[in-house]
């Protein structure tokens, strides 16, 4: 399975329908301070399952909802999905009859998220073993957030063999 | 579950050490499993040495020297069982130039042997030339983000806003 | 104590909504004494608002602003009452280049208004061109810091060592 | 009081004398990574009074002695001293004659440290009275640690009121 789309539509900062596309090798973003760039780094995590809104940088998780600006007013929901590429039939077997798999994650203002497997509704339950078993997902060592790398170095040893176990 | 564990254990060790030499250029490192019989309960201890340093507590090692030591320990485990993608937000911000090129010499060689899709959020125009495609993330509207393809020239330019 | 926390606060509050605005280039922010009838058990909390966009959470916002929001806090301190010196241990790694420029401005006003000596260890070749003066530290000799006064120039090399 | 020189011998990385003069305005401090740059920050911290090794990223405070390297035994002392230009006479009356106040701090291994101010012999205590009347010390605001300058913000309300309580 690779990843190849991100879209998002009122998450966080991202209020108009955004589309990234993700692409073999090495793809850099950029942008001033406070543009979005980490933002875009939580919405891949939440679409994959997270269920803590400390991991959004938030203090409940209806933040992740566009709260407003000047000019424009705030939502009341917010969506992500993730589109993966599933030609190699690498899926776990309740997925695997597509070409493309596409997992959204829909957040009303005070009810909470609804997530989705090419349409149909799943519960938390099924995205986190999708992901597992690609070795990905919302705690998967390989989503570095900013400030954090020295984080795995000053971790007990306990929490850093966690890493190992993704290895496994 | 306990000889798989040990069995990657062994493999994540084997890059780990290759890696740091390479970051570092030299110098020595290692993973221990320590405090238990069971290795599914036990804890992972790392012991770095920079090159011509005597071996010290990971937290003597200087902020860059941490994440450059941080890393080895992720594309070790990226080598062992890769990942569909890995993200990495502004890890090149304490590191000094030269530093810089090593960690995408690193991100370079890890395309050529992993099929991992690599997302970097930078602000460092060396890291930005290295890289295959760039995104500019923009509020053209303030407190509305958008996401623009850029070219290198753009990319510097957003970085003096 | 409590009258005089109380006149502190006011003042640095005063500083900070300032510097703020001049970090930020608008927006507001304010310091709030939460909790208790007692400003000496009190907490400090933090508004603020980079420009059009709405007040949030502090945690929601980015790494570059926070940083900022930080210096502010800190000078506002400093202006209330000066301290003899400062160092700023690479508060500019998380900055885009024109908050750099704006963080160097900020450290020219300081020096005007108050006698604090400031030290700053930096990577970014703008915050070394803005420096009175330089030292640089090399190991010449692996695993032995030497300090050296060193020119920009050869500043320059040392970040690309 | 103001602060003109910081002298190491022996501490941490900086096994040789060395002295970092401390002028008006804006000094910079540049060099590779791993260079010693941060060890010369806790210098300052460490002869200003600081008790916990954990400020100085150590197991044990026997950890700021230099610990050797290839080419070089270990040292089983270090020793770093500050100097204070008081010709404006502002320091506690008990050190208040002197144009020049030299505060230094000898430790040996496993014996702990020794604090002497202009060569007499004081205690930890009259160390952190000095620095508390000049708004400085060793747990001052002013000294910013290395990736900490977002650990205001992220601290809980409490203890960002002690950064008033510097300014009070
Ligand atoms: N729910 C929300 N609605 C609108 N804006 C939001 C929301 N949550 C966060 N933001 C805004 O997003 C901005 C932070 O974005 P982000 O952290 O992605 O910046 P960044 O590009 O990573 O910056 P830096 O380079 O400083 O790290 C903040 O200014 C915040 O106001
Ligand atoms: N007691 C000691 N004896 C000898 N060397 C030591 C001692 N304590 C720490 N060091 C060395 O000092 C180095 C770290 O220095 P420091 O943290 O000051 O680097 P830095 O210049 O701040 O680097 P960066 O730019 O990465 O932050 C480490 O490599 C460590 O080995
Ligand atoms: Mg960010
Ligand atoms: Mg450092």
């Amino acid at each position: 399975m690779q990843f190849t789309k991100l879209r998002l539509l009122g998450f966080k900062s991202f209020v108009e329908p955004s589309d990234f596309v993700i692409e073999p090798g090495l793809t850099g973003v950029v942008g001033p301070n406070g543009c979005g760039k980490s933002n875009l780094v939580e919405a891949l995590r939440w679409v994959m399952g997270e269920s803590s809104y400390k991991a959004m940088r938030a203090s409940g998780m209806d933040d992740v909802i566009f709260s407003g600006t000047n000019n424009r007013p705030a939502r009341n929901n917010a969506e992500v999905s993730l589109t993966l590429d599933n030609s190699d039939r690498t899926a776990p077997a309740a997925f695997n009859d597509d070409d493309t798999i596409e997992i959204s994650r829909r957040i009303e203002r005070e009810a909470g998220s609804v997530y989705r497997i090419n349409g149909r509704e799943v519960r938390q339950r099924d995205i986190h073993i999708l992901f597992a078993d690609a070795s990905s997902g919302a705690r998967s060592p390989a989503l570095v957030r900013q400030g954090q790398i020295g984080e795995i170095i000053n971790a007990k040893p306990e929490s850093r063999r966690r890493i190992l176990e993704e290895a496994a | 579950a306990r000889a798989r564990l040990t069995a990657s254990f062994e493999t994540v060790n084997g890059h780990f050490k290759k890696l740091f030499k390479s970051l570092f250029s030299g110098g020595t490192a290692e993973l221990i499993l320590t405090d238990s019989e069971d290795p599914l309960e036990a804890g992972l201890d790392i012991l770095a040495r920079p090159p011509g340093k005597k071996p010290q507590t990971l937290s003597l090692l200087s902020g860059g020297e941490q994440a450059l030591t941080a890393m080895a320990l992720i594309f070790a485990v990226f080598l062992t069982n890769p990942a569909p993608i890995c993200v990495l937000d502004e890890v090149d911000a304490p590191l000094d130039d030269s530093n810089v090129e090593r960690f995408c010499d690193l991100l370079d060689e890890m395309i050529k042997t992993t099929k991992t899709r690599f997302v970097v959020i930078t602000h460092n125009p060396i890291t930005m030339a290295r890289m295959h495609r760039l995104f500019g993330v923009t509020m053209a509207e303030q407190g509305v983000s958008q996401l623009v393809s850029v070219d290198l020239e753009t990319a510097k330019q957003y970085q003096a806003a």
